[in-house]
């Protein structure tokens, strides 16, 4: 993996054991938009970029562009570069979350990262010529979206070790 | 006190509490 970093946040301790969560912005994604012009005005065409220093797999999301119009229903993508019917989207207002669709996990087993995030609801264009939307997502990388959920974990204190998820560690340093 | 670096029995994980709270969990 490139990433090391599994988790991050907040500890507190209390009597017996400590309170871990996640920081503020744990589910915080910074994006831009730039609006253009493209192709012909019956479409609108959205490119989304993923951030490129990183192992990162565009075949590994799925793309939810939610438009508000009377059609309102979710769109769900597989390539980050797509068209859709402005008939479906008159008014050039519209959400947008992504979906990991190949997080680490054996049969059986449970989940600690998350696989949906929410980008940002209810953009509304700001020139209402444009029909080309270019979205860069800056921080969505492998440590942002394989960061394990620390909301509530709960670490035991035993003597000088720590016993976490049924594992045992010890002081180093 | 709690801060410092833990070490998973079989080696593989670390944990980290720093002085300002922040604690982090890291691949070893």
């Amino acid at each position: 993996p490139m990433c090391d970093t599994i988790a991050s946040g907040i500890w507190n301790q209390r009597a017996g054991f400590i309170e871990l969560h996640n920081k503020p912005d744990f589910n915080k994604i910074n994006y831009s938009i730039v609006e253009s012009l493209r192709g012909t005005k019956d479409s609108v065409y959205f490119r989304i970029i993923l951030p490129k220093d990183d192992a990162l797999d565009y075949k590994n999301f799925v793309f939810n562009l939610i438009p508000y119009s009377k059609y309102d229903q979710v769109l769900k993508i597989n390539k980050p570069e797509f068209a859709i019917p402005n008939v479906r989207i008159p008014r050039i207002n519209f959400g947008l979350s992504l979906q990991n669709i190949e997080p680490n996990v054996d049969f059986g087993k449970g989940n600690f990262q998350r696989t949906n995030f929410m980008i940002f609801e209810n953009y509304q264009a700001k020139d209402n010529n444009a029909n080309f939307f270019t979205i860069t997502l800056n921080n969505f990388n492998q440590c942002f979206y394989e960061a394990m959920d620390m909301e509530g974990q709960i670490i035991g204190i035993e003597g000088k070790k720590l016993v976490w998820r049924g594992n045992r560690y010890e002081k180093i340093n | 006190g709690i801060e410092g670096k833990y070490q998973k029995e079989n080696g593989k994980e670390l944990l980290i509490f720093n002085a300002d709270k922040t604690f982090y969990c890291l691949r070893n």
